[in-house]
């Protein structure tokens, strides 16, 4: 497991008084293991090591010289864990967090969310409704999947839950109904209005079409990935895909109550630089959190 | 000039990459990777072709479990089938297609809208029932998931049907009450008829990584799994964690899924998967 990798490393660095570069190859062997284990991806996992490394051995160099007479004041196995944090906190951090784009004053937000099939988006969706109405929005949540049976249903009954109208219109196509809904949200003066999309591979040319084009009609403001903490290596190239198709603003991790490591999620953020703003952390509507690196690192270190 | 020590290399670590990346994981890859070197050294394998022939063929001696036919644990009609699984891995779906496939056979299915607990669970399968020909029994609003299995199995048993399948709501395995839920969903079943359920399927999604191992370990100790169907295989995740899972606990891969649709559902084939995983 991770924690065992990073348990070995850390025992193979205590007591040493004066770490080698050996030393660290080491220590970086047992981690390298255990970091796919928790599905980051291969060649993150190169670099990150690569760069803890790096970091470990100008912190050799700066230590010895204060070692020289009096105690170090870190002990290398507390240096190897703190570099392997700081270094995963700075992979997953970004500047803005949860905020959102705001659209320009008078025009409602949109919130559009995609991603592959089951991950959580319509689930999501009413949680991020419920999130914003608390923060005084007025909230329209728009049911735009049509193909799965019952996904118009599972929006209204989630919508009434949180207390947030859900538009739908049966008989249009996706595009149809994102534009009617804009239209409507533009009339009712509602501050933030949020697309439920149907789930789709990112290699259905079709369907990514389609989402290409309820972007160039509503022009999003955000454009939220939904992936489930539990993607393995795959999670990479289906980032990639929606992000060259459509210009990704953000992602939204969810399934984090599981014991997934999550280490999928660490690809994405460091290989195409989209942020990671939201965490679903439970099933029902108020277990959606702004995503917090330090908690992330500490969950994939174990 | 490369010797062949630097070719074996080269080729042990192409091969790593592929079984990496195809989330094989590391422990499953390391076996396999050490196994073919110990062929390399001995001078065992002569060329590239032989070394990932020899891969496809410790590949589908993992995959290869010996296991009897699908249903047959059922001695007399109905076969009860409980499918389980993670949140969103294909459950609902996968049983509208297991169901229209015994309907194509001329069998007489009846579905369990078990799942009580998740928005519009109900109405998604009852929607799919109306798709492929099939009815569907839920419950009482408000009833327990133990008790509209209990209901449609016995409903089975009484009104003749064949086949009875029953679809779970989703659920992650760290959650013991959930988990001991659908334990006694399970125990309901066994209840209104004997020996059932026939087959315990536990739902995998194909972009699933090493959580695959922890979900497969967790629902197993809880219910006795006694197969796996892997779904959206239609994607590009190739679903190579089924390597490490199946060498770990033994189970067979009986269907996969490969799209939304009612047909699309596939009985699972070891040499055309691992032909996909290492292409
Ligand atoms: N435990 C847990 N379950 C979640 C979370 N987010 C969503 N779910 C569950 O995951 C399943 C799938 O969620 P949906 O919202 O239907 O997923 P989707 O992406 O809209 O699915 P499609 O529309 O079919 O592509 C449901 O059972 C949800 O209740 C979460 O953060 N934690
Ligand atoms: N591409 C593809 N999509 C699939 C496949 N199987 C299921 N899906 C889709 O995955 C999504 C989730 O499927 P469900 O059947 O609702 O999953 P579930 O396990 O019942 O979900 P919960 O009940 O919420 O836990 C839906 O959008 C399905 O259409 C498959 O083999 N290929
Ligand atoms: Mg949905
Ligand atoms: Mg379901």
């Amino acid at each position: 497991t991770l924690t065992e990798g990073f348990r070995k490393a850390r025992q193979k660095l205590t007591g040493v008084a004066e770490l080698t570069e050996a030393d660290i190859e080491a220590a970086l062997r047992d981690v390298r293991l255990s970091l796919l284990e928790a599905d980051v991806e291969l060649n993150v996992t190169r670099r990150f090591l690569g760069r803890v490394k790096e970091k470990m051995l100008g912190q050799v160099v700066k230590l010895r010289a204060e070692s020289q007479g009096k105690k170090a004041t870190i002990t290398p196995d507390q240096l190897f864990v703190k570099a392997c944090q700081e270094e995963l906190v700075a992979m997953m951090s970004s500047p803005d967090g949860a905020q959102l784009t705001e659209a320009p004053k008078g025009t409602p937000t949109i919130v559009m969310m995609v991603g592959l099939q089951g991950q959580g988006k319509t689930t999501t969706s009413a949680k991020l409704a419920k999130l914003l109405t608390e923060e005084g929005k007025k909230v329209l949540l728009v049911a735009a999947d049509l193909q799965r049976p019952a996904a118009v249903e599972q929006l209204t009954v989630l919508g009434q839950k949180v207390n947030v109208p859900v538009f739908s219109a049966p008989n249009s196509t996706p595009v149809e109904v994102c534009r009617r809904a804009l239209a409507l949200a533009k009339v009712q003066k509602k501050d933030v209005v949020i697309f439920d999309t149907a789930g789709r591979l990112a290699i259905d040319t079709v369907l990514m079409d389609e989402l290409r084009a309820i972007k160039s009609e509503t022009k999003p403001q955000n454009i939220l990935l939904v992936v489930n903490a539990a993607i393995g290596q795959n999670a990479l190239a289906t980032a990639t895909a929606f992000h060259d198709t459509l210009g990704l603003t953000g992602i939204a991790l969810t399934m984090l109550d599981g014991d997934a490591r999550g280490g999928a999620a660490l690809a994405i953020r460091e290989v195409t630089g989209i942020p990671i703003r939201y965490a679903g952390v439970g099933e029902s509507l108020d277990k959606l959190e702004a995503f917090r690196p330090d908690g992330m690192a500490s969950r994939i270190l174990g | 000039f490369s010797g062949k020590k630097e070719i074996d290399a080269a080729l042990l670590e192409d091969i790593e990459e592929t079984l990496l990346t195809g989330d094989v994981g590391a422990a499953t890859t390391k076996r396999l990777v050490d196994a073919l070197r110990d062929r390399l050294d001995r001078n065992d394998l002569a060329d590239s072709e032989r070394v990932w022939e020899a891969l496809r063929e410790d590949s589908r001696r993992i995959l290869s479990v010996d296991s009897p036919g699908f249903g047959s644990a059922a001695k007399q009609s109905p076969l009860v089938i409980l499918m389980v699984g993670v949140n969103g891995a294909g459950k609902t779906t996968t049983t509208a297609k297991l169901a229209g496939r015994y309907k194509q056979a001329g069998q007489k299915v009846l579905l369990a809208a078990a799942d009580t607990f998740r928005a519009a669970a109900v109405q998604q399968l009852e929607m799919w029932g109306q798709r492929v020909g099939v009815t569907v029994h839920k419950a009482k609003d408000g009833a327990k998931p133990s008790a509209v299995v209990y209901e449609a199995v016995a409903r089975g048993v009484a009104e003749g049907f064949d086949v009875v399948i029953a679809d779970t709501a989703g659920r992650l395995q760290n959650k013991a009450p959930l988990m001991e839920e659908l334990r006694k969903t399970r125990d309901a079943a066994g209840k209104a008829c004997p020996g059932a359920p026939h087959e315990v399927l536990l739902v995998l999604d194909a972009v699933t990584g090493q959580n695959a191992l922890s979900q497969a370990k967790e629902f197993r100790e809880a219910l006795d799994v006694t197969g796996v169907v892997l779904t959206k295989l239609d994607g590009t995740a190739k679903g190579g964690v089924i390597l490490a899972v199946v060498d770990e606990f033994k189970l067979p891969v009986r269907f996969i899924g490969v799209g939304e649709k009612a047909d699309d559902l596939r009985d699972f084939d070891t040499a055309e998967f691992i032909e996909a995983l290492f292409s």
